[in-house]
Formats: structure tokens, sequence, C-alpha cells
């Protein structure tokens, strides 16, 4: 690793790229979201434009919490909502030529940073757990 | 702090006492888990018996997938189940006087670590947030 100062270190080695990231666009319907985040397991996802920009994150608690006031969830409810709607836009960015240290003071309050290039495209993501096993192995030697 | 070594420090300033964690017990039906769990806001909360011992984990993942399979969520069904039928057994526990070093490497795969006492009480939980604002800490400085 080229610098011996880990916060100045590069992210790229540990950025999961935008082809095995589970995402949504925002024009979906709930029904679609819900569907990827159950068949993904993942708690939240990056919720993207159609220009492959990051406008949020989504997750089931949210998707769930817009039906959840009735006696039962009433599943076509959820096609009539759209990702946009309900999605949070305080979603953590930072662009793939930022720090080690950036992504570590990010990932304090998120469970993962969205990865941008300098057109403010998608690259991908860097979870917790790619900076812990990068923290872990730092303090091991 | 007392150690130059930050995997051999003490973990005790690093735990939610479990007066303020948010937990369900195994013998609890599902209706009941999934109001915490959404009240709460969390994703996954530990599951205590009687003895205030932990017995796994529970989450709103968990909870869903039981009873998803049908048209319309049956909240009625939710009751008939109980928390330690879907709950996750692999839970990670540490104990009070285990070093950094041990919650840092559980955390790389778990959002959260049980903390138990030498009797195998439930003290509290360390989670990945405290670990990362130790550790962004000590390579601050
Ligand atoms: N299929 C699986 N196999 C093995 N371990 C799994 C897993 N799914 C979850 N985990 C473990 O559980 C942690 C929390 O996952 P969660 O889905 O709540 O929260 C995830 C999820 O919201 C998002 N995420 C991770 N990978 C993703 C991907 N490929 N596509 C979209 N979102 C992803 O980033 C958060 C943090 O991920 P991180 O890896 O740090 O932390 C993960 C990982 O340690
Ligand atoms: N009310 C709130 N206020 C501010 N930030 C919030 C928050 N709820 C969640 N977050 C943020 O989102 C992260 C993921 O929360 P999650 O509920 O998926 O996953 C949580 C949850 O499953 C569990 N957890 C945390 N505190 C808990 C508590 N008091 N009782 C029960 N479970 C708790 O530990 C996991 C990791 O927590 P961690 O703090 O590292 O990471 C949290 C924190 O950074």
């Amino acid at each position: 690793l080229k610098n011996t100062n880990i916060m100045n270190q590069e992210i790229a080695e540990l950025i999961i790229g935008h082809e095995k990231v589970a995402h949504v666009q925002a024009a979906n319907p709930l029904d679609h979201a819900l569907l990827i985040l159950i068949k993904s397991g993942y708690t939240a996802v990056p919720v993207l434009d159609t220009h492959y920009r990051v406008q949020g994150q989504i997750s089931k608690a949210q998707v769930l919490d817009t039906i959840l006031g009735t006696e039962r969830i009433e599943m076509d409810k959820l096609h009539e909502h759209t990702v946009e709607s309900v999605m949070s836009e305080k979603v953590p960015k930072m662009n793939v030529d930022d720090n080690f240290g950036k992504a570590l003071t990010l990932s304090i309050n998120h469970p993962f940073v969205c990865i941008e290039d300098d057109e403010g495209a998608f690259v991908g993501l860097i979870t917790r757990r790619a900076i812990l096993v990068m923290v872990h192995r730092e303090f091991q030697s």
C-alpha cells in the first residue's frame, strides 16, 4: 500500500463495483423496490436516476412504513407509490479519488458510502465491512 | 486510555448499557417483535430469555419473511408464531473483560456484538459505530 499513513490511502480496492450493487430507480413503484430489497437481503440499497446518478437510498422500513397503518398490508397499494416519494435523500457520497480518511469518517454514521466519478456517475459503494477489514489489517501489523 | 496498543484496550466505555438496548424475549409472539422493531427503528435487535441471557437476534426481514408468501400480509398470523421460531441463533457474543481487538474482529461481519458478564448475563452491546468512532480517534492522533 502506497502510503505509510492509512488516512491518506487510496480507496479503489475497497469499492464494490456498481455491477455487484443491488439498486433501484427513483421512478420505480414500491412493490418493485420491496422485491429487490427482499431478494437481495440488504437492509437498504442506493436509488439511482436514469443517468446513473445517486438520488438517495431506500430501506425495507421506509417501504413498509408507508402502508403499515391499516390492519393488513395491502400489497397492491405498494404499486401506487414510487421509490422517489419515500426514499431518504440523505445518502453519503464521495469521489473515487478521495482518501481512506474520508471513507472512515462517513462510515461512522452510515452503513455504506456511495462512490462517484468526476462526472457524478455512480461507480460503486464502500461498506463498513470493507473499512473494518482494512482497519483490522492495519492494527495487526 | 490505559494501553498504547489499541487492540489491547478495554471495551467498557464502548458498551451501550442493556437499559438502552431495544430487545425482545424468545417466547414473545411475532406481532410484538415487529412492533418493537418498527418503533425502535433498528434493523435487528437481541433476543433474550427470562434469565437475561442472549439467545439470538431478530430482524424485520426475518419477521416478514415468515408471512410474505401470501397476496397480503396477514397481521393476525404474526400472533401465532414466536420469536424463537424465526430468530437467528448466530449472534456474536463476547465477555465484558475481552479487549478491543476481539470487538473489532467480531464487528467485521456483524453490525453489533452482544456483551456478557462472567455469569453469562446480558450487559449491553457494542455497535460498529462505536468501533469506528474509536478507530477514527486513534488514526487522528
Ligand atoms: N449476503 C450477505 N453475505 C454476507 N454478509 C452479509 C450479507 N448481507 C449482509 N451481510 C452482513 O451484514 C451487514 C449488514 O448488512 P445490511 O444489509 O444491514 O447493510 C448493508 C447494505 O445495506 C449495503 N450493501 C452491502 N453490500 C451491498 C450490495 N452489493 N448492494 C447493495 N447494498 C449493499 O451496505 C450495508 C453494509 O454492508 P456491510 O457488508 O458492511 O455489512 C453487512 C455484512 O457484514
Ligand atoms: N436512532 C438512530 N439514531 C442515530 N443513528 C442511527 C439510529 N438508528 C440507526 N442509526 C445509524 O444507522 C446504523 C445502522 O442501524 P441499524 O438499525 O441498521 O443497525 C443497528 C441495530 O441493529 C443495532 N443497535 C444499535 N443500537 C441499538 C439499541 N440501542 N438497541 C438495540 N439494537 C441496537 O446495532 C446496529 C448497528 O448500530 P450502529 O449504531 O453501528 O449503526 C447505526 C447508526 O449509525
